[in-house]
C-alpha cells in the first residue's frame, strides 16, 4: 500500500497531486 | 433490455469521458484543422520555446524556479512529466466513473490504473498529434515533430514513437465515443500483474469489450475489421509502454533529473 500511496490517496479523494 | 443495457453502459462511458477529459479528439481536430479564431502557437526552435515557457507553460515550468537555468532537454521532459501527472490525475476520476470500477478491491483498482494509464495516455495522445507536431498546453500550442527529433539523446527518442504509433492509430478514424470505450477497455483489464480478483474484472473487461465492438459496428458499418484491428493496438500500446518505461529511467540517469512521485510509483516495478 505505501508503494502506491499517491494513486490509493487519488482513487479514495480528489486531491491534486500537484498538492501533494 | 441486453440491447439497452449495453447502450447505457456505452452511454455512461461516454459521458465520463467527456466530463473528465479536459482534451478531447473532437477539440483537439477543431484546432489542428484551423477552425478556431485562435491558432495555436507554434513551437519549432530555441526561440519559440523560450516564448512559450514565458507564457503558455509558465506556470508548468516554474519560470521563476530550479529549471529556469537547465537546459532544453531536461525543461521539455518536465513539462510531459506535467501533463502527464494532470491526465493520470484525469483518468483515475473516469475510470472511477466506469460501472463497477469503485466496487472493485482497492488494491486492483491501483494495479489497473498502475499499468493502464501509460497505455491510455498514448492512445489519447495521438488525438492532439498530426504527422508535423503535438498540440500542448491545453491546445494553446504546437510543437514540431522536427523540433523534438532536433533535441539531444535520449529525450530526441523519447516522442518519435508515439507519433509513429500515432499515424496508424489515426487512420483508423475513431471518434471520442469510440475512444471513451477503448480507453475503459485498456483500464479494465484482466490480465495485468498481481490483480487479486481476476474474474470480476475479466467479467467487467467481457462486458466493455463487447459493447465496444457492438458499438464500433453501428458507428463504422463501413469498416468491418475496426473491431480486430483495435484489439491489435492493444498489444501495440503494451510494448510502446515497456518501451517508453525503459527510455524514461535512461533520461533520468543521463539527464540527472527527477521524476513526479505518482509517476514513480506507477514505474517502479511495473515491468
Amino acid at each position: 500500500k505505501e508503494k502506491h500511496k499517491i494513486l490509493h490517496q487519488l482513487l479514495q479523494n480528489s486531491t491534486s497531486p500537484v498538492d501533494l | 433490455t441486453q440491447l439497452a443495457d449495453q447502450k447505457t453502459l456505452a452511454r455512461q462511458i461516454y459521458d465520463a469521458y467527456l466530463k473528465n477529459f479536459s482534451m478531447n479528439k473532437a477539440k483537439a481536430r477543431t484546432i489542428l484543422t484551423g477552425k478556431t479564431s485562435t491558432p495555436p502557437f507554434v513551437i519549432h526552435d530555441m526561440e519559440t520555446l523560450q516564448l512559450a515557457e514565458q507564457t503558455l507553460v509558465a506556470k508548468m515550468v516554474g519560470s521563476a524556479g530550479a529549471l529556469k537555468d537547465r537546459e532544453v532537454e531536461v525543461r521539455i521532459f518536465h513539462c510531459c512529466q506535467c501533463t502527464s501527472v494532470e491526465t493520470v490525475t484525469e483518468l483515475t476520476e473516469f475510470a472511477k466513473s466506469v460501472p463497477g470500477f469503485s466496487s472493485l478491491d482497492l488494491n486492483d483498482q491501483v494495479t489497473l490504473l498502475k499499468y493502464g494509464v501509460y497505455e491510455a495516455i498514448f492512445a489519447m495522445l495521438a488525438s492532439c498529434m498530426n504527422k508535423d507536431g503535438l498540440l500542448v498546453a491545453y491546445g494553446s500550442g504546437f510543437i514540431t515533430r522536427e523540433f523534438l527529433k532536433s533535441l539531444r539523446r535520449p529525450v530526441s527518442d523519447m516522442m518519435e514513437p508515439k507519433f509513429q504509433f500515432a499515424m496508424k492509430f489515426n487512420a483508423l478514424e475513431l471518434d471520442d465515443s469510440d475512444l471513451a470505450l477503448f480507453v475503459a477497455a485498456i483500464i479494465c483489464c484482466g490480465d495485468r500483474p498481481g490483480l487479486v480478483n481476476v474474474t470480476h474484472i475479466e467479467e467487467m473487461q467481457e462486458n466493455i469489450v463487447h459493447v465496444l465492438q457492438l458499438h464500433l459496428l453501428a458507428n463504422h458499418p463501413d469498416d468491418t475489421f475496426l473491431f480486430p484491428k483495435l484489439l491489435q493496438k492493444l498489444a501495440d500500446l503494451r510494448e510502446l509502454v515497456t518501451e517508453h518505461a525503459q527510455l524514461v529511467q535512461e533520461i533520468k540517469k543521463t539527464e540527472d533529473t527527477s521524476l513526479h512521485p505518482l509517476l514513480q510509483e506507477i514505474y517502479r516495478d511495473m515491468y
